[in-house]
């Protein structure tokens, strides 16, 4: 599965 | 990262910085409302909820902790400080903000990237920053003269997401896997309701004059 989205933003 | 995103968090990191001073300079919270600084304080602590289970940057955490600690201290300040506190506009400050944290938190248990417990907070919180600056912008209009730093603080805090938007054009085109509509959508909302605010900041700029908002 495609890596985790995750949030990198503030 | 890219300039558009660190100058939108610098612009952030600026805003507060300027309000953190007019509190300290002038020992003094008028024309703040303390309903919008909970908001915020709220936005923070639901949106960071990764701060210690996932580590991005090093950047990423201390920008993280610097949100967190300032609107805490913020809130303390307006709540608590036995001077700042007096100056509080308390009868002016009466926009009931409880509606804006359910109606954030309704959209969020229906709309969000993945149904997980983080994912609800991240959009509960991206969608609250959109409209927790409301109670502010109410109290500007009502305490009619507004002093410069308060004006600065607002002017910085709603530039910041405009320059957030200038970073999510440039990601569309250089990320391929990048899809953050909810924030761009709430971003563009946010950066909205700023308008009329901007254009009178501007105003006040140009004629050189003090900032008013029309009642």
């Amino acid at each position: 599965s495609p890596k985790q989205e995750r949030h990198d933003e503030l | 990262m890219n300039i558009f995103r660190f100058a939108g968090d610098m612009t952030h990191l600026i805003s507060i910085l300027v309000l953190l001073l007019k509190i300290y300079a002038t020992k003094s919270c008028s024309g703040i409302s303390l309903k919008t600084q909970e908001l915020y304080a709220l936005v923070f602590l639901t949106r960071y909820l990764d701060l210690f289970t996932g580590f991005i940057s090093i950047y990423n955490t201390v920008m993280k902790l610097i949100f967190i600690a300032s609107s805490l201290a913020i809130v303390w300040c307006m709540r608590v400080h036995p001077i700042v506190r007096r100056s509080y506009d308390k009868d002016l400050d009466t926009f009931r903000h409880y509606f804006l944290v359910a109606a954030s938190f309704i959209l969020a248990l229906l709309l969000y990237e993945k149904f997980a417990f983080k994912e609800i907070f991240w959009a509960f919180s991206i969608y609250l920053e959109a409209i927790a600056i409301l109670p502010q912008l109410v109290l500007l209009q009502r305490s009619g003269n507004v002093d410069n730093l308060t004006g600065h603080y607002v002017f910085f805090l709603g530039a910041y997401r405009a320059l957030y938007i200038l970073n999510w054009i440039y990601r569309y085109f250089t990320d391929i896997h990048f899809s953050r509509w909810i924030a761009c959508v709430s971003g563009l909302v946010q950066t909205a309701l700023y308008a009329d605010f901007f254009y009178y900041y501007y105003i006040s700029w140009r004629n050189n004059a003090k900032l008013k908002l029309p009642a």
